[in-house]
């Protein structure tokens, strides 16, 4: 990672502190990292210009070195954002996916056809300059409900943020603060454990503090 | 909004993964609230690589398969009370325990139904012992019990056995949610409503007047 990409990296994780993560005891050990530390994962974070005020990083992106078995669970309401219905068609056709790209600032909910249409082009620029086939890019999105995302911004940042991606916690840790509305704390936590013998590790980020009564499936 | 994304490098098949996904999900980030509101863009994403080289798991029931469930579910829960804990104008994190009910989706859907009512948020923030409100939240579930086994605690204080209410030392219940505001700590909730196995967890947090601050600004 070079210098000036080291710097937007460590930038990106000072906007906001870490929430304190309550694991339930059991058989694993809680290591830095949040996405990257699973192998084969990469993720970045960065000021995109999405957001209405301030210059805290709303945009991330996590990718896997091969195709990564994929699983998603979406709300249930049946006002599903643009993005919800997205990934959910992809993953009605596509088992593996490759890359998680999340902004924040507009939900694209609420945006009709013109949404949906913003998130096949997002997707598809992610896959073009990953090299990748648009069904392999998810999309999440967060922010003020009933705006479409600002895709010119959204567009123009995707090259500098695929070159910040690193499997460094930095890296885990700007992905956190990019996904991240009116979270007063980002939310990211990984750990490692056995299995069958062998040692792997599950990690993960999240974001939400208001509009939280999540009923997914 | 809630937002997730999951990694892992261990080696399992898509519809297995799936499987654990959901189950994970419906352990934690289903068992989440803040304001009863559920967003139109609530995702978890979860991708495995299978890089470890860890044994294929092709099979719900194999001792692999459980031990990458009870991880999976272990790091959604840590995030999922993240979320709960950072609610909009939170002091504390609720965390509401169901026991005794007929089984762990009763349970859950007790203990989320406690840690989403209005009045008892209201209550921990006013950092009044309020037992009748929890009563209340459990008793509008949607799962049938006998409201003489109901049996509430909020921390170690016993506030009601075998559906009679009992006396406490008011104070120290009330220092209780105090010392829990103060930290941004966790309040705990026990409740029971039987003698059946099923166990269940929800969190959530206080109401306060910055909620509603928050969200009169936050506009469209």
């Amino acid at each position: 990672v070079s210098n000036n990409n080291t710097t937007t990296i460590l930038e990106a994780a000072k906007y906001i502190p870490a929430a304190p993560i309550l694991l339930p005891e059991g058989p694993w050990e809680q290591i830095p990292g949040g996405v990257t530390a699973a192998k084969g994962f990469k993720a970045a974070g960065m000021y995109g210009g999405l957001r209405a005020k301030g210059e805290k990083p709303d945009l991330a992106l996590v990718t896997c070195d091969v195709d990564a078995v994929a699983a998603g669970v979406f709300t249930l309401n049946v006002v599903a954002a643009a993005p919800v219905l997205y990934c959910r068609n992809v993953l009605d056709i596509s088992k593996t996916a490759r890359a998680v790209l999340v902004n924040a600032g507009q939900a694209n909910a609420a945006t009709g056809d013109l949404g949906y249409q913003d998130v096949i082009e997002c997707a598809s620029a992610v896959a073009k300059l990953l090299q990748l086939r648009p069904e392999e890019v998810l999309i999440e999105s967060t922010g003020v409900i009933g705006q479409r995302i600002k895709k010119d911004a959204l567009l123009k940042s995707l090259p500098s943020l695929i070159k910040l991606l690193s499997s460094t916690t930095e890296g885990a840790d700007a992905a956190a603060v990019a996904i991240t509305t009116t979270d007063l704390v980002c939310k990211s936590v990984a750990v490692e454990t056995e299995v069958g013998g062998t040692k792997i590790r599950v990690g993960g980020m999240a974001k939400g503090s208001g509009m939280i009564h999540p009923n997914m499936a | 909004t809630m937002l997730g994304v999951v990694t892992t490098d261990a080696l399992v098949t898509s519809d297995v993964w799936r499987k654990m996904v959901k189950t994970a999900v419906n352990r934690s980030f289903n068992q989440i609230t803040v304001d009863g509101d559920s967003s139109t863009n609530d995702t978890v994403i979860a991708l495995a690589s299978g890089i470890s080289g860890s044994t294929a798991i092709s099979s719900l029931d194999s001792f692999e398969a459980t031990q990458l469930q009870a991880c999976l579910d272990a790091v959604m829960q840590g995030l999922a009370k993240s979320i709960a804990w950072d609610g909009e104008g939170a002091t504390c994190l609720i965390e509401v325990s169901v026991t005794g009910a007929n089984n762990e989706a009763d349970a859950a859907k007790v203990a989320r139904s406690v840690a989403a009512s209005s009045l008892v948020k209201a209550a921990v923030y006013g950092r009044d012992p309020n037992w009748g409100r929890i009563a209340c939240g459990a008793g509008y579930a949607g799962v049938p019990f006998s409201q003489n086994e109901l049996r509430i605690a909020l921390g170690d204080i016993l506030l009601m056995d075998g559906g009679q209410p009992l006396p406490f030392d008011r104070n120290a219940a009330s220092d209780y949610l105090k010392g829990a505001g103060e930290t941004h700590g966790t309040v705990e909730i026990h409740i029971s409503i039987g003698n059946g196995q099923g166990r269940g967890q929800a969190w959530g947090c206080d109401l306060s007047y910055d909620y509603v601050k928050i969200n009169a600004e936050y506009t469209t």
